[in-house]
């Protein structure tokens, strides 16, 4: 997965 | 984390706080939507399902677990508290939730980014947020006056949106991979609803007058 694939925000 | 990611979340808590005071201090929930208080909670349980799956950081594990708390302990407070339910605008507060509710399940079954549980859950809640403050805002403006501490409360909630959006435009010009379309639109979806309260919460401040909004 991408990096920006996390959920990082709330 | 950013500035503006960060002045967020902190306006967000914020808010929260504000309204845990407003009930607790006036032992009073009129002017506050119970509806859209259920769809806050529904909100937050269906998005943070992954803190049993993912763990980001300690801040965000924090803020998921307040933030579900505090919304089960205000519809808890408004639904079931002696003094506190008896001041609930129960006939002010019609607007059908379980349309908004519906809807946007249906649309995260379309528009999500992967067809699992857990990504569609978590488009619900994104889709659901956008809407979730509209029975607050028909209370309020059924209602007409609004008192101190509602106002500021949705006022908060507004400001919250409106850093989310910086914090977006920030990333996207930082991080080359960042796109996130589902968060981003359905943000600016949502802070668009509170355009109305800012403008007549402005011009009351502006005044030093007393919030009211139109009928």
């Amino acid at each position: 997965a991408e990096a920006d694939d996390t959920k990082d925000e709330l | 984390m950013n500035i503006f990611r960060l002045a967020g979340d902190m306006t967000h808590l914020l808010s929260i706080i504000v309204l845990l005071l407003k009930i607790y201090a006036t032992k009073s929930c009129s002017g506050i939507s119970l509806k859209t208080q259920e769809l806050y909670a529904l909100v937050f349980l269906a998005r943070y399902l992954d803190l049993f799956t993912d763990f980001i950081s300690v801040y965000n594990t924090i803020m998921k677990v307040v933030f579900i708390a505090s919304s089960l302990a205000i519809v808890w407070c408004m639904r079931l508290h002696p003094l506190v339910k008896r001041s609930y605008d129960k006939e002010l507060d019609t607007f059908r939730h379980y349309f908004l509710i519906g809807g946007t399940f249906v649309l995260a079954l379309v528009l999500n980014e992967k067809f699992t549980l857990q990504e569609i859950l978590w488009a619900f809640s994104i889709y659901l947020e956008a809407v979730a403050i509209l029975p607050q805002l028909v209370l309020l403006q059924r209602s007409g006056n609004v008192d101190n501490l509602t106002g500021q409360y949705v006022f908060f909630l507004g400001a919250y949106r409106a850093f989310y959006i910086l914090n977006w435009i920030y990333r996207y010009l930082t991080e080359p991979r960042f796109t996130r379309w589902i968060a981003c639109v359905s943000g600016i979806v949502q802070t668009g609803i509170y355009a109305d309260f800012f403008y007549y919460y402005f011009i009351s401040w502006k005044n030093n007058s007393k919030l009211k909004l139109p009928a």
